[in-house]
């Protein structure tokens, strides 16, 4: 092991999770447990105490955790997924001191047993070795590795390797030995930890955004969603994906049901910022990504018996949320609960508009989308005719996917109506 | 014979090395020339981070092993370990 010279002078040291991953499938809960769980691993050996400080506290934490991109205003720019994972300040009396950032653009996992993604309780336990004091180790049993080793095991179970307790021990002491050097006042408990997800795959093939002919496609708080089996892709504002590789449904949206495989619709409630995602004839609601309550039958909507939704949006134009089946519609009410009368209407309506589309969604700019298959219909602000250039494809616009070939093969544009 | 590296190969090498610390930082005001001696050391050392056989030689399984997702703190806390206390 290698020591950095600096170190801590007080035995309890305050930390905090200043940002969380942004697209990480991993609740802000359970990044939390993660820090909790890997700070723990040294404490064990050192008896060092870490307290975990409210978010709402004004003063400043010893080790401040970030997830962060690219430069992020300490001149160690990150790199984008692979290459640099992480990094931390040794100890000191400077306000960065001990502050531990991640790269927010690797895939953070926990307990995935496929390999994908890189497993946060692992860099972190590392880079709190830094924050400590400790450099980086040449032994091969070390969490100081400098370079990635993969997952190493449940974090209420991992202890630290030799070296590492020798290095730790060098700059801090060992643990209290007898019961009477214990505290006497246990810490708070951390969140729990969830049980750890089944893999990606191999069960799973990864489907190709390409292939378009999703099941449902939501703008989501200026993300567009794009649904497919029990996989998603997110597209950020600036036209750029979040990942080429897509998420796994159930990791995100908690409390999904698991016997839930396909999103048939989504969107995201105008009066109260809920997103609703739709299955046969039930539909979730969700705070953030939280599912509230249990599943809810389709005709709370006062959609009829047996219905399904195809494609649901809300129109900014009037407030009314439009639910798609096949080639009807109906005009849902939010302020009063109800569908407006007249209703279904056929979908004819919207002039050029695909039949059967596979989902609608509106735009940050106020248009209207149509999607089916690889192409897309646009329907100007308020504007119930599609555009005449009408449809296009998806993939250039809005997958990063090159153009459908003109190759006779390949499926055709279906016919607008 | 071991065969020699590109001279690609070895400048990226040479930029990895002296930036996780294994070689001294160049000095702004002088060209400076990597002894081969001193190059070979640092390649050794950073095998000897690596887990790899310490043959001081940028070879295919060193230049991979550069490309490895990793801690982007220095490996030697010399003059680059310092620098980043320092600040």
């Amino acid at each position: 092991y290698a020591l950095s010279s600096s170190v801590w002078k007080k035995r309890t040291l305050t930390w905090r999770v200043q940002s969380f991953p942004q697209s990480s499938a991993l609740s802000q809960q359970t990044v939390r447990s993660l820090m909790h769980h890997a700070l723990t691993a040294w404490g064990i050996e050192s008896g060092l105490k870490f307290q975990e400080m409210d978010s709402q506290s004004p003063a400043e934490p010893d080790i401040l955790i970030d997830f962060a991109r690219a430069y992020h205003q300490d001149s160690y720019p990150f790199d984008g997924q692979g290459g640099t994972l992480a990094h931390a300040f040794f100890p000191g009396e400077h306000s960065i001191s001990g502050d531990t950032h991640f790269d927010d653009e690797e895939i953070w996992t926990f307990g995935s047993k496929d390999g994908e993604g890189t497993d946060l309780f692992a860099v972190a336990v590392h880079e709190f070795g830094h924050a400590l004091g400790l450099g980086h180790s040449s032994a091969p049993d070390s969490i100081m590795r400098p370079f990635y080793q993969g997952p190493v095991g449940h974090p209420t179970e991992y202890r630290l390797s030799q070296d590492d307790r020798e290095g730790l021990q060098q700059l801090y002491g060992k643990a209290p030995q007898t019961p009477y050097d214990e505290p006497t006042r246990k810490p708070l408990a951390p969140p729990p930890l969830p049980p750890a997800l089944p893999p990606d795959r191999p069960s799973l093939p990864v489907p190709d955004r390409c292939d378009g002919n999703f099941d449902a496609i939501a703008n989501i708080r200026g993300e567009t969603f794009f649904f497919k089996g029990p996989w998603f892709w997110r597209l950020q504002p600036s036209g750029q994906l979040v990942s080429p590789r897509p998420a796994r449904l159930h990791r995100f949206w908690e409390g999904l049901p698991a016997q839930v495989k396909v999103i048939q619709a989504a969107y995201a409630r105008h009066r109260d910022g809920r997103i609703l995602l739709f299955s046969g004839s039930e539909f979730w609601v969700f705070q953030d990504r939280r599912l509230e309550g249990a599943a809810r039958p389709l005709a709370e909507l006062g959609l009829p018996p047996g219905e399904k939704v195809d494609a649901v949006f809300s129109w900014p134009l009037n407030g009314k949320t439009y639910l798609v089946q096949g080639q009807r519609y109906w005009r849902y009410d939010e302020a009063a609960a109800r569908p407006d009368p007249g209703y279904p209407r056929d979908l004819s309506l919207w002039e050029g508009a695909p039949h059967t589309p596979d989902d609608v969604t509106v735009s940050n700019t106020g248009d209207t989308y149509f999607f089916k298959g690889v192409y897309y219909w646009r329907f100007p602000k308020g504007s119930v005719k599609a555009e005449p250039d009408s449809p296009k494809p998806m993939g250039p616009q809005w997958l990063d996917c090159p153009a459908p070939s003109a190759d006779p093969h390949s499926p055709r544009p279906p016919k607008a109506t | 014979l071991a065969q020699q590296p590109a001279a690609q190969d070895v400048s990226l090498g040479v930029d990895w090395l002296t930036r996780y610390g294994y070689l001294p930082p160049p000095h702004p005001a002088q060209a400076q020339l990597q002894n081969p001696a001193k190059l070979r050391d640092a390649i050794k050392v950073m095998q000897r981070f690596a887990g790899l056989p310490e043959t001081g030689i940028l070879d295919p399984v060193t230049m991979a092993t550069m490309h490895k997702p990793r801690c982007s703190l220095p490996d030697v806390l010399g003059v680059a370990g310092l620098v980043r206390r320092r600040r």
